[in-house]
């Protein structure tokens, strides 16, 4: 879950 | 990374420098929404706040603090040192239509109700309406310099990218963030009008009317 809400886009 | 991402997010620092050379070399911002870019500047700010949290990838970081720090200087620009050349009677479209909706969608739409994560759902929202005083403006005065429209072409062409970025990802990693496809499909469908114009005129060297 942590991960997914990781926004790595800009 | 891949590469529709990677000329995505060049496109997008293209904009913006763009923007603020044509500000810096003819001394004057005039033809260019102030408040558009103040919407900018509260995405950017609202959206990197994960600068403070956790770390992404050297690239993720300078961009982001690039992006920060370039759309504040254009405001400063614009309100400060090329105050007089602002064309504040043009620049009149009512924010709080975009900005009300975009905090109550935030609050009901998002994938977790925490602060951050509010908060950067409320970023993607409001980039993909931000615009809008800025189209508002050129349909006012009925016409761009043609570097203005250079601008809107390569910052629209950015989340048109992404689009492409989200397909190739959804195909390649599984990933996908409804949200973000959503409001970039969105933000790209505002451009269209203004892609065409362009397409049509501004390549052939007319000026947009």
């Amino acid at each position: 879950k942590e991960n997914d809400l990781d926004h790595d886009e800009l | 990374m891949n590469i529709f991402r990677l000329i995505g997010d060049l496109s997008h620092l293209f904009a913006i420098l763009i923007l603020l050379l044509k500000i810096w070399k003819t001394r004057s911002c005039a033809g260019i929404s102030g408040r558009s870019q103040i919407l900018f500047a509260l995405v950017f700010a609202t959206r990197y706040l994960d600068l403070f949290t956790h770390f992404i990838s050297l690239y993720n970081t300078l961009m982001k603090i690039f992006y920060l720090c370039s759309s504040f200087g254009t405001i400063y620009l614009m309100y400060v040192k090329f105050k007089a050349t602002y064309d504040r009677n043009h620049d009149t479209f009512r924010v709080e239509f975009l900005l009300i909706p975009v905090a109550i969608l935030s609050l009901i739409f998002n994938h977790e109700f925490d602060v951050l994560e509010i908060l950067w759902t409320f970023s993607i929202y409001l980039e993909s309406v931000a615009i809008l005083p800025q189209l508002f403006m050129v349909s006012k005065t009925g016409e761009a310099e043609s570097i203005t429209s250079h601008y809107l072409f390569a910052l629209g062409a950015y989340r048109g990218l992404y689009i492409l970025n989200w397909i190739y990802r959804y195909y390649t990693e599984g990933f996908f963030d409804l949200i973000a496809v959503i409001a970039g499909i969105v933000q790209t469908v505002l451009y269209c009008d203004f892609f065409y114009l362009y397409i049509t005129k501004v390549l052939k060297g007319k000026r947009l009317t």
